[in-house]
């Protein structure tokens, strides 16, 4: 799986819609002091939950729509950042369509090599890794094997703010959003997205805190 | 329970070690306090660049701090990969021929997961294989280019 | 005593706003929380780049957090000077136009005070009336060795 | 006045007696990573007293003494570090003799604008500022105008440590060490040495102890 796309709608330094594309492999971003950088990576842990809004460095969430946007003050604002990702074939099997009631149909056994997760209440054998899902469950997926995650923050005139996560376009929890990113092993205390100043963090980090982390991954 | 975690300390420190030489040329492994309870440990890097002696992680310089630290990323990495890595100016302390180690290994490991790489560090911009080049007029909104630099002449 | 902090305090912003606006091509000023209790308020860096509203400091990027910094420091140094500075890698994270206005604002600040300035950039260098390399043979000693760039061709 | 020369002997990563010469004016030092530039700045930090072992990145201060030198285990071993001054013309005044009990003799009543220090009993006038200081005043200080600052720090087998500070060769306390310093603008919570990463720590820190710098500058 890799991100094929974020788009980023009145979010921090970028005003209007904005498309970023990207490709598998290696890319480097770059660019002025100032222009956008980092932001792009904030728009990543924002649209996938992954970290508070200090860790964006903002003081708040509001702080997070561009400032010509909410600087009117007329009405409501909204910042909004989708991730679109792309599925290899393999891995059409670890989206998880939620049940009506938000529970997840595979939690119940499930293997923990995140192959052959049982779909939508079928019986599911641990062998599902290249069997092709029923339409039907895969329907939310667009036929490009892509699969996308939107965060909406609205803030009123008055200051006030809602946040709304979607997969697919279906709203959802982020409870849900993080149970379905862990699949693909991405997760808020993971170490694979570094901040600008904190590659060292793991040297001054507390060494119990450093054995977590092999904790969580085995 | 014990024995998952010895199985994924034993494959963590074994790609330490094997990155951490390519990296920076030195000697490195993970070590417990206590190996016959590592659920009460803590967990240390242990790191001597090549010719010196092991060195306490305090004493380092900025630029050996970071190897070792972008050492245990790429080492969990390898056992258990997340598609995408997104790392904001990494090799900031990196002197020009540790940025150009640096890149060859982020090239190396992208076969198996997508690497976003912010940096100003042109050995970095040049290993990559596409660039995105962000700008900002003066007032203006964030712009967003695309740069193919292995099709461009110079 | 209130009055020595006022004058203290009007020398260092308008040191602060005239190297703040040549540094990073913007306005700032110094803002205390409440003027008439100097005592118990906090000082406030207030910059906006230019053509930018003003931005909170949290949201300021590594480089624009950096020049701030290097801007108070300057205005500081305008009003009492040290006899000397020791700066090491300022400029980590400044892009390359940056690391050049910050050489300059240094050249110019040297005649002052004295500037050691650790650097691995090569504006900072070539600014610099000479460099002192430091090297260190795999696992020798650290050997020091002057340059005097000035007087080298190329 | 300005740093003349900093020697280093079996300092961190210097194994020997190194000299690096310093000039006014603006020297950058340069090198790959790891050859011992922060370390220099260590090294000042270190024989000026303005910082704990922390501030150097040791743990302690006998992690601060060379490792081939201490790694023998025979003996007691030392590392020194001696910071050599240029005085110039108008500061000659500003070196204060102790006397016997420790006290410096103008601290009733001098001026705060560092100009005309009474020295050793005369009775100065405020306009010293040119006025040439008694030889016997002056004799702690070379004739070309140095003062020196030296801390040795010895670390016996047992890993037991003492520090000593000498101005002019003469020992001397850490206070006395920071009120001459102090004369010259030179202070531990100074602004004037940024190590490294440390750039940005005046934007995060607290406002108030941002007001405190320029209480202590007023
Ligand atoms: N809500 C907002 N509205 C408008 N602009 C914003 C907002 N939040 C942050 N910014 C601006 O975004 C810019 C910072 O962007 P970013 O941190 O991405 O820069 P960068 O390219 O990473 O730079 P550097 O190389 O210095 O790290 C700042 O100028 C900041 O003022
Ligand atoms: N007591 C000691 N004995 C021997 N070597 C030491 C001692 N303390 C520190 N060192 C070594 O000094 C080196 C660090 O030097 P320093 O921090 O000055 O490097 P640097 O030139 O600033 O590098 P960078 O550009 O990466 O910041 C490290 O390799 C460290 O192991
Ligand atoms: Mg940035
Ligand atoms: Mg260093």
């Amino acid at each position: 799986m890799h991100i094929k796309r974020v788009e980023l709608s009145h979010f921090k330094s970028f005003g209007g819609t904005t498309q970023v594309p990207l490709l598998p492999g290696f890319t480097v971003i770059s660019g002025p002091n100032g222009s956008g950088k980092s932001n792009i990576l904030d728009a990543l842990l924002f649209a996938l939950g992954l970290s508070g809004s200090k860790g964006m460095r903002a003081d708040r969430l509001p702080d997070l729509v561009n400032q010509n946007v909410s600087g009117r003050g007329r009405s409501t604002v909204e910042a909004s950042v989708t991730v679109t990702f792309a599925l290899e074939a393999e891995e059409l099997g670890l989206m998880q369509p939620e049940d009506e009631d938000g529970a997840v149909p595979a939690s119940n056994g499930s293997t923990t090599n995140g192959n052959g997760h049982r779909a939508n209440g079928s019986s599911g054998n641990g062998h599902a890794k290249v069997e092709p899902l029923e339409q039907s469950v895969l329907a939310p997926i667009s036929p490009f094997n892509e699969w996308t995650v939107t965060r909406k923050l609205r803030v009123t005139q008055q200051g006030t703010y809602t946040s709304h996560y979607f997969i697919n376009g279906e709203s959802c929890t982020l409870t849900q959003l993080h149970e379905q990113l862990h699949r693909f092993r991405i997760y808020p205390e993971g170490y694979n997205v570094v901040l600008q100043g904190d590659v060292t963090s793991i040297i001054s980090m507390n060494p119990r805190e450093r054995r977590e982390i092999i904790d969580e991954l085995a | 329970r014990q024995r998952a975690f010895k199985e994924a300390f034993d494959a963590v420190n074994s790609n330490f070690e094997a990155i951490f030489a390519q990296l920076s040329d030195g000697d490195g492994h993970l070590q417990l306090d206590d190996p016959n309870d590592p659920f009460a440990s803590g967990l240390n890097l242990v790191a001597h660049p090549k010719g010196k002696p092991v060195r306490r992680l305090a004493s380092m310089s900025g630029g050996e701090k970071s190897l070792t630290a972008l050492s245990f990323i790429f080492a969990l990495q390898r056992y258990r990969p997340s598609p995408f890595y997104a790392f904001d100016e990494v090799d900031m302390f990196l002197d020009g021929a540790n940025v150009e180690r640096l890149a060859r290994m982020i090239k190396h490991q992208a076969q198996q997961a997508q690497f976003i790489v912010v940096s100003l560090r042109r050995p970095m911009i040049e290993s990559a294989d596409r660039t995105i080049g962000v700008t900002q007029a003066r007032g203006a909104y964030t712009q967003v280019l695309g740069l193919d630099l292995q099709t461009q002449s110079g």
